[in-house]
């Protein structure tokens, strides 16, 4: 068996014109011939979409006039759709990966908070998300929040201690996931994932806050406790946490890339996904709103190939709630 | 009239052109020109094929057949005013994975059911 899943590299249009190679090959329709230039392919053969990596995932592109500004996706959900289109092509569950958790559908949020910086040193951040667009008879099957540890620029502590962090929903003394960071471990940069299913249960769908608090030292490393046992140094107190700052973890000038993400994983029942955007509670259309206005003609592109807005889509310039 | 009508096609096939049976044929679908390239981020087209052709007597095996669509071929080759032909219709689908924005602006990965022809038969 080979791993199905995909590094998470910036070449994010190849490896997309990969899965459609799969599928043709699959088809036996693709000839193993070296691939031509993107100018020498007929229409119908377009590349799949070149993601600009170096665009900011939350900033809104300037779109030409009229059209809905574009959202850049995390390299996280880039993998993860290139890892499940591709293991469905090859015949393969995506429910049958463990990260999947047998969700149908992964949401993913930008953290919208800043630091707090009046508190110096910073010993608790607030991770904020707007989690109102996520559906109530959708199955919440897991949820994970990520954020991205830069490699520390000093040392951030004794040699040999190592630091608990925890995580908890804000104003809530309810501990969700805590993590040690060893001192040896934390010279490299990475990502840290914490579960936060247990936060989102019980929360009510709109805004979801999560707090990372600085926790205590660990017991020293059993070989550099000995050793300062044996220099007969006295036990010191442990000193006090440090600044989530110096950990890796600021917020300051973060490239898009490396924001916090709240992860959602969520299972529809309805076999019929797209019937689920039509009927969202406040799309017009499926409220069969008697006015003018809000009649958007059928689903289906109209002769002239000019698509009317379907039920389910937002009116060109208009982003609506599907 | 079925037993002639069996064997109608090979002699009479000169003139008349032969209709195609029941088959998967290509079906290219572009989001950008169905205009929903500003919500979907991948893929941005994909194939889904589609089915097509007559579903007419006798019926071959691998179009896995019901037997109510094997008795209503059956009298439509005998009688062809009395009930049209079985229809030609998908018999399995498969799933493909979406990327798309969502009306918060979110990145959202889902997997959409029967969005992909992968056989086609007589019902």
């Amino acid at each position: 068996f080979q791993q199905a899943s995909i590094s998470s590299s910036s070449s994010s249009s190849a490896e997309l014109d990969t899965t459609k190679d799969v599928r043709n090959r699959k088809e036996g329709k693709m000839s193993r011939a070296p691939r031509e230039s993107s100018a020498g392919r007929t229409p119908r053969e377009r590349p799949e979409p070149r993601l600009r990596p170096e665009q900011e995932p939350q900033s809104q592109e300037r779109e030409p006039p009229g059209r809905a500004p574009r959202v850049v996706p995390h390299e996280y959900m880039l993998s993860i759709y290139r890892t499940y289109s591709i293991a469905e092509k090859l015949g393969i569950n995506a429910s049958f990966f463990p990260s999947s958790k047998s969700a149908n559908t992964i949401t993913s949020f930008v953290d919208r908070g800043l630091d707090d910086l009046s508190h110096t040193p910073l010993r608790r951040q607030k991770y904020l998300f707007d989690v109102s667009t996520l559906s109530d008879n959708e199955e919440l099957v897991g949820a994970e929040l990520r954020l991205y540890r830069r490699a520390p620029s000093a040392p951030w502590g004794p040699p040999a201690r190592p630091l608990r962090v925890q995580l908890h929903p804000c104003l809530s003394p309810l501990l969700l996931d805590a993590k040690t960071l060893s001192p040896h471990g934390a010279t490299r940069a990475g990502w840290e994932v914490f579960d936060v299913w247990r936060g989102l249960r019980h929360q009510p769908r709109k805004q979801l806050c999560l707090e990372l608090r600085a926790g205590a030292w660990g017991e020293p490393d059993a070989a550099a406790g000995d050793a300062e046992a044996r220099a007969g140094a006295p036990q010191q107190p442990p000193p006090a946490p440090p600044d989530l700052r110096s950990l890796g973890f600021g917020r300051r000038l973060r490239p898009p890339q490396e924001r916090a993400l709240l992860v959602v994983f969520t299972r529809s029942q309805r076999k019929n996904l797209f019937a689920e955007m039509r009927e969202q509670p406040d799309s017009v259309e499926a409220a069969g709103d008697p006015s003018p206005g809000a009649a958007q003609g059928s689903p289906w592109p109209s002769p002239s190939g000019a698509p009317d807005i379907g039920p389910w889509l937002p009116s060109p310039g208009r982003r609506r709630r599907r | 009239t079925a037993f002639a009508s069996r064997h109608g096609k090979r002699h009479g096939g000169g003139g008349k052109k032969s209709r195609l049976r029941c088959s998967k044929k290509p079906l290219h679908v572009n989001f950008k020109e169905l205009g929903w390239d500003d919500w979907i981020i991948a893929p941005l087209e994909y194939e889904a094929y589609h089915c097509e052709g007559v579903c007419d007597f006798p019926l071959r095996s691998h179009l896995e057949p019901t037997n109510h669509a094997i008795i209503q071929t059956l009298m439509n080759s005998m009688d062809p005013g009395s009930t049209p032909p079985s229809c030609c219709v998908p018999t399995k689908l498969t799933p493909i994975s979406i990327l798309y924005i969502d009306a918060g602006n979110n990145v959202v990965y889902k997997q959409y059911e029967d969005m992909v022809v992968e056989s086609c038969g007589c019902r």
